[in-house]
């Protein structure tokens, strides 16, 4: 390994990065996770911590750009030069930019995030198969709307799993929409556009209004890049246009001919003789995370290793099961020492049975009471803080609790979160994912929801599951998403746009019900994942925000689940 | 059918960059990625800076230190990679 000259490093450990931009070739929340992850794996094995601001000057700013990118040292279009990054100080060092010419992937092809559909944002699944037929990338087949979509597992037909594919017709990001869709046509100086557009801009990003007129309402927002998008050559970001004609020849796909290196590429008009646009078409890409962690390298101070297997090698190579080179670690703790507290490896979950009744799982029909009597080993590394978006909120004898996948936290009065605990452990008739619960106020039994099932816990004793038709709720209500309690023996059980009034007493939803969620409570999303009561503020929480709303229905605070409440 | 094909190359545009010759794409590697830089400021001839520099970068690179450019000299260098040179002074 080296280091820069005169050992360049920071003076502190607390180490602050902001991202300030996206690449159109992944959603946003995978770029989130790729960074994370690349900052873990110097975490793991040193005493540094990285902390992620939205504002301000952090002390590593990471950014995608192409070409010239405003630090004289231009990028190369695709392939080549893929990132680099400067060592630690002030201004521009320490900071990492990104070659967003290149196909940022996780290194294995198209990673597609879904949105909507029945999958909760699964990735793509490819192939899969639609009516008999295999598809390998996005396909409007199917729809009229000409939303690409994908199955998120291998077979659709058996399966129905979908979620729709990122395109311009469903979001774009940055600018200042929020994230809307594209509007087509739309007016930009005057001229008429039918598809994003780079027009007016000098850095090679694709635009487009999400209003009829840029040039009355000045609203836009970035067009993320189709799975069938091509990199680099004229047409960066525009889809393959298939047929197209080359040389007289018409084709159908992806082909090498007219090249000698044996690359793949497409036209992106019907013709590309007479047009000549064009581009490659998708590969695996680079692994954004693989990348990213190099660059972090650089940023901490380290420079390139001369061991080809060191993550600090400058040449890029695919990695599945990343582990970090010995040379890398030497390196690293030669500037900040090793990681101080216990050992980074996480100790091995284990199960010691403390009676010979190995606990069982009630059956769905089943009505039971036991204790558990399995003491379960939880991994303290799962950190309530790395989570952007809890199964459920609530709050229980007087602590906040935060569910994720059979694990919770506990906010005491003190405002400091603890955990993680096993659901298993207290609950245990419930099954890991939890949609929402609630305490009622009168009777202190408390009441979860999952899926289209609920259970009521009165201390150890639990009644169900029982089916949420049972209440009075529709049938084809796929689940409650939260639940806000209401005066005594009332509570309102929300989903979507829509909430019920469940009388506890009764164990009914009150008539006239459903009502709208956002004709009652106005100013908050919609289509929350969580909804509870805490402290008389009524909490709505979309991914890793939340908006609080008080007892005069007006929405006082938005902030993050994260650092308002979990206090990270 | 057993006719070999006639391959036609075309010159696709915005892809111009990349159909520089070897001595040309080694010629800006060098330059890049810090290796000609340095030496040329030690005051050597560029004709023995070159094959001081690929030496250099061989050795950097965990290849065999011929100092010429070689196929996986030039091979190597066609590899995607981090952009911060190698070498600075």
């Amino acid at each position: 390994y080296q280091t820069f000259a005169g050992d360049l490093k920071w003076n502190h450990k607390d180490v602050t990065y902001r991202i300030l931009n996206y690449s159109p070739d992944m959603e946003a929340s995978l770029i989130d996770d790729a960074f994370a992850r690349a900052f873990k794996v110097w975490n793991d094995v040193t005493p540094l911590t990285f902390t992620r601001l939205y504002e301000g000057t952090a002390d590593i700013m990471i950014s995608f750009g192409k070409a010239d990118h405003g630090d004289g040292y231009p990028f190369d279009g695709t392939d080549g030069l893929l990132a680099h990054a400067y060592p630690p100080g002030e201004g521009i060092q320490g900071d990492a930019h990104f070659d967003d010419d290149e196909y940022w992937t996780l290194g294995t092809g198209p990673a597609i995030q879904t949105r909507y559909g029945n999958a909760d944002g699964a990735m793509c699944h490819f192939p899969f198969l639609f009516e008999g037929i295999s598809y390998k990338t996005c396909t409007t087949e199917g729809r009229t709307d000409g939303l690409p979509w994908c199955a998120t597992t291998a077979d659709y037909d058996k399966d129905n799993k979908f979620g729709f594919c990122p395109s311009e017709l469903l979001f774009t990001f940055g600018g200042n929409s929020n994230e809307a869709p594209c509007v087509f046509p739309f007016v930009f100086q005057g001229v008429k556009y039918d598809s994003c557009t780079t027009d007016g801009r000098t850095d090679g990003y694709r635009w487009c209004a999400t209003t009829a007129n840029f040039d009355t309402d000045s609203q836009y927002g970035f067009c993320p890049n189709r799975d069938t998008a091509v990199i680099g050559g004229n047409s960066d970001g525009e889809p393959c246009q298939f047929p197209f004609i080359f040389l007289g020849k018409t084709y159908t796909s992806c082909t090498s001919d007219g090249r000698g290196d044996g690359k793949l590429w497409c036209g992106t008009t019907s013709n590309y003789d007479t047009d000549k646009k064009w581009g490659f078409c998708p590969d695996r890409g680079y692994s954004l995370f693989l990348v990213a962690a190099h660059e972090f390298g650089h940023v901490l101070g380290l420079d390139h290793s001369n061991i080809k297997d060191a993550l600090m090698y400058p040449m890029y190579k695919y990695v599945e099961d990343f582990s970090l080179h010995s040379d890398d670690i030497k390196g690293i703790q030669y500037l900040y020492g090793p990681k101080t507290g216990p050992d980074p490896t996480p100790p091995q979950p284990k199960t010691t049975n403390s009676s010979p009744i190995m606990p069982t799982r009630p059956t769905p029909s089943e009505t039971t009471a036991f204790v558990s009597t399995t003491t379960h080993v939880v991994d303290p590394s799962q950190d309530a803080c790395e989570i952007k978006e809890f199964d459920a909120i609530t709050e229980i004898q007087k602590e906040l609790h935060f569910f994720k996948d059979g694990h919770y936290w506990k906010l005491s009065s003190t405002g400091k979160h603890k955990g993680p605990f096993l659901v298993s452990e207290k609950w245990p008739a419930l099954p890991a994912v939890i949609n929402t619960a609630f305490e009622d106020q009168l009777t202190k039994k408390i009441y979860f929801f999952a899926e289209k099932q609920f259970w009521v816990y009165t201390g150890n004793e639990v009644l169900g599951p029982r089916r949420i038709e049972k209440l009075g709720l529709p049938s084809n209500l796929e689940r409650v998403v939260g639940a806000i309690q209401r005066g005594k023996g009332k509570v309102l059980l929300f989903n979507g746009e829509n909430f019920w009034r469940l009388d506890v007493k009764a164990q009914l939803i009150d008539r006239g019900y459903p009502q709208f969620t956002g004709s009652a409570f106005g100013g908050v999303p919609i289509d929350s994942h969580d909804v509870f009561m805490y402290k008389g503020f009524f909490y709505f929480c979309r991914e890793s925000f939340f908006w609080r709303m008080n007892s005069r229905k007006q929405v006082d605070q938005v902030a993050y689940v994260k650092y308002n409440l979990l206090k990270c | 059918w057993c006719l070999p094909l006639k391959s036609v190359y075309v010159t696709f545009p915005g892809d111009v960059i990349k159909k520089m010759t070897d001595i040309q794409l080694a010629d800006e590697y060098l330059k890049r990625y810090g290796y000609i830089d340095v030496l040329q400021k030690s005051g050597m001839q560029s004709v023995i800076s070159t094959s001081k520099a690929l030496k250099k970068l061989q050795k950097h690179l965990g290849l065999q230190e011929t100092g010429t450019l070689d196929k996986r000299t030039i091979d190597a260098m066609k590899q995607p990679r981090c952009g911060v040179p190698d070498i600075r002074n």
